[in-house]
Parts: structure tokens; sequence; C-alpha cells
């Protein structure tokens, strides 16, 4: 899974399968099966940096331990952005 | 506060709710309190009325289900995703669902359906998601307590800027969250927390890293659920690991992000008179092992390895620290200084040379 990490914390393929259902979830990240390079706005990446940037974490467009636990927390199903 | 695009809304002020299906955590009348008690914290704000049909299609169609429910919205099974609703529209627009994998209560066990269908019904109203940690229409559940809620002033900015203020607000008062670098910052308490700093206001506290310069401001209740809003005074004992929490008579004892068992306890436990009401700021001195609680102009020291306060206190705070006025705020230790606060100013207070060696805003804590 493409998914950004920061060297703090060893995330397993379940980890981080669950911060791309996420991200795809609140954050309308497109899936991208092909693996062809996307628009830089809808790489997990970015993604990674709305979602840190939303909650007012350190935004670094990596997937690190403290947004990993934040996606955690019990949430309302609703997407935190766009349509 | 944020909207939808396009900034969805009702065009009607009068709407209507229908209750499709129940969840077995709850009796029917309970289900139905919850939601009313919802959709009224939104009516007292604005000239919103909310009517329940039992038949027909009303604007706001409330269920219970589970996985995929017929919305192509699936659920999670428990936790996670607990509920969603749809912004204002025909349809779908203005439903509820609830996910009935989860377990619903009316107080703080499980999820709180109250608490949880008010937020929903903000969506169904035309309120997105709020960055705001205090706000109801933030997106991560957090228990806040039994005692009344009260929509928070992010939400009513929010919502009447859609519809406009209502005429009707029994609590007009509604809880604001703190600006870290307002002039007039004032704190409530502050204790480093393994090696990070925490600063109380209010019903929130600032996680300060020692690297970063943002600090992330979190709700009290959504790490510590059983812990009182508006805060005392705290500090870290660094060798039992543990945190110590005041407000009023009481004390608790936090390790992580448990409670010790025991606590909450009292205050004159620890040697404090019966009289005593309250602690305003307390500080722990890694050198000397004491502890010094300051409460009104004056202020005892207690000796953390022999558990008993020293003998000679409570002494005057003028006397020993002049200059700092005679309350403190909150009080924090680093590198052989105190750092004193009162209202929007600090004092910082070299212990070596006992006096004042700066005076700084209270909100440079922050870096402001």
């Amino acid at each position: 899974v493409p998914v950004p990490l920061d060297d703090s914390h060893e995330f397993t393929e379940e980890d981080l399968r669950f911060a791309e259902r996420y991200l795809r979830t609140h954050y309308d990240l497109r899936p991208n099966p092909t693996g062809i390079m996307k628009k830089s706005a809808n790489t997990m990446a970015s993604k990674l940096r709305e979602m840190q940037a939303f909650f007012g974490l350190e935004v670094t467009g990596k997937l690190d331990e403290e947004t990993y636990e934040l996606m955690q927390k019990p949430r309302c199903g609703v997407p935190d952005v766009g349509e | 506060y944020n909207f939808f695009p396009r900034k969805l809304k009702w065009s009607k002020t009068n709407l209507t709710y229908r209750i499709m299906s129940y969840t077995s955590d709850l009796r029917r009348a309970e289900v139905e309190r919850a939601f009313k008690r919802a959709f009224k914290v939104w009516s007292d704000v604005t000239p919103l009325n909310f009517t329940r049909i039992r038949s027909g299609t009303a604007d706001i169609m409330i269920s219970f289900g589970t996985k995929e429910h017929g919305d192509f919205y699936p659920f999670d099974g428990p936790s996670g995703l607990l509920a969603h609703a749809f912004p204002p529209g025909p349809d779908y627009g203005g439903d509820a669902h609830f996910d009935d994998d989860e377990t619903w209560s009316n107080d703080s066990r499980g999820y709180n359906l109250f608490l949880v269908a008010a937020h929903e019904f903000g969506h169904s109203l035309g309120l997105e998601h709020s960055r705001d940690p205090g706000a109801l229409m933030f997106p991560i559940y957090t228990y806040t307590g039994k005692s009344g809620f009260v929509l928070p002033d992010d939400d009513v900015q929010g919502i009447q800027e859609l519809y406009g203020a209502g005429d009707r607000d029994p609590n007009p008062k509604h809880p604001k969250t703190p600006e870290k670098c307002a002039a007039d910052l004032s704190i409530d308490a502050v204790t480093k927390l393994r090696g990070e700093m925490l600063v109380f206001k209010d019903r929130f506290f600032w996680r300060l890293h020692p690297q970063m310069v943002e600090a992330e401001l979190v709700l009290i209740k959504s790490f510590w659920p059983e812990l009182p809003n508006k805060i005392d005074a705290a500090y870290e004992n660094p060798i039992k690991d543990l945190v110590f929490m005041f407000k009023g008579k009481k004390v608790w004892a936090l390790n992580g992000y448990d409670i010790v068992e025991g606590f909450p306890k009292k205050i004159n436990e620890m040697g404090f008179p019966k009289e005593m009401k309250r602690i305003d700021a307390v500080v722990h001195i890694d050198d000397t092992g004491k502890t010094l609680f300051f409460t009104g102009n004056k202020y005892w020291s207690y000796d953390e390895e022999t558990e008993v306060m020293d003998t000679g206190y409570p002494k005057f705070i003028e006397d020993e620290f002049a200059g700092i006025g005679d309350r403190v705020d909150a009080v924090y230790q680093r590198n052989g200084y105190l750092y004193f606060f009162n209202g929007p100013l600090q004092f910082e207070y070299s212990i070596w040379s006992k006096r004042i060696v700066r005076i700084l805003h209270t909100n440079s804590l922050f870096w402001c």
C-alpha cells in the first residue's frame, strides 16, 4: 500500500490498509488500481496532509503514530472534506 | 464550522422527522426521548421546529442498521463509524442512520445516543464537520458528561448563519473554545507528562511537544472521561510516573490514560486542613523532591518521599516569592526556574537567586 510512512513506528499491512480506507472514506482519496502517478492533489500524502491539518496535528504528509491513533477513534461516517 | 458545498439548507423552518426503526440497546421511549432532545439542541437556537410523524415520508427519516444498509455507505461493525447523515435535500436528504453494531446508551456507557444524534442532526440541517475540537460538529466522539449539554458557540454560529437566531434560547451562554494566542489568555493549570507539557483551560488542554511549535488542543474528557472540566491544579511526580489533578476538595491520580484506583481522594487526606477549599496551583521540584501547593496567598511544602507535609507551613507566598502577586493560577518548573502564572502574565522566578528574572505574557507559552 503506497502510504508514505514516518519511520517512528512499525505499521502492519493491515494498518496501512485501514489508513487507506480511512482516507478514502473521509478525505475523498480515489482508488488508484493502475498505480499510474495521480495528480498531486489526490495522492495519499496530500490526503494525509489534509487530515493532519483538519485535526491540528503536525502536517507531515506521512502516516505517523499520532495520526494513526486518531484514525482509530470512534467517529461520524460523514466525510470531513469533499462532496 | 463548515457547510456542505453549495451551502445546502432547508428552505422551510417547520421540519418533520420519523423514527423508522429502533435499537434493542434502549427502550423505545428512551430512543424517542434521545432524538427529541437532540432536535431541541438545534431548535433552541434557531427558528426551526421539529415535529415527529408516525407514518409517511418525513424530511428526516431516522433508522438503525448494520454494515450495508441500503445507501451504499456501509457501516463497519462495532466502533469505527458510529452513524452518518445526509445534508438537506429530497429523498435521502436529511436522513440519519445509526450503526446498530454499536452499543447505544443514555449515559457514558458505549455511545450516548443523544450526543451522536445531536451531531448527526447537525448534518441533516446543513452543517459539515468542524475543525474546532470543542464543537458538537467535530467528527470524533467524546462523551461530554452527565451535566446538562449546552451547544458550543462554534455550532451556534454555524447553524445561525444558515437559519438565523431563534428567540427562545434557554442557555444563551454557549461555551467558547479558547484561543491560545489571545492577549488576555489566562490558564487553569499546567503540568508535565512524560516529556510533554499539558496546559489546562476550561474543558480543554493543550498538548505541547518539546520539539513542536504547534500545540494540539484536546477536550479533557476525550482523554479522561471521568475528570471534571476546568481543573484547578496539576503536577507530575516523575518518580511514581503519576500525574495528580485537583479540583475543589478532590484529587485524582492518573497513570497515563488510567485513573489510579481509590481516586478521587479528599485533599485533606494529604495533610491539608479540612477547611481547605481548593488548590490553586502545584509544582513538583525534582531536585528537592518537594511539591509546593499554592492556595490563596499561602503555600505548603509536601515531601513526596515521606508523603508528609513539611512543618512550618503554610507560609505567605509574598514572603518567599516576592513580586509574583498573592494568587497563582498555575506553576511549573524547568531548568532551575519556576514559572508562575497569574492572569495574562507569567513570572520567571530563579530558584537559585530567589528572585523574578523575567515577566512574560501567559500566551508566550505557545510561542505567540
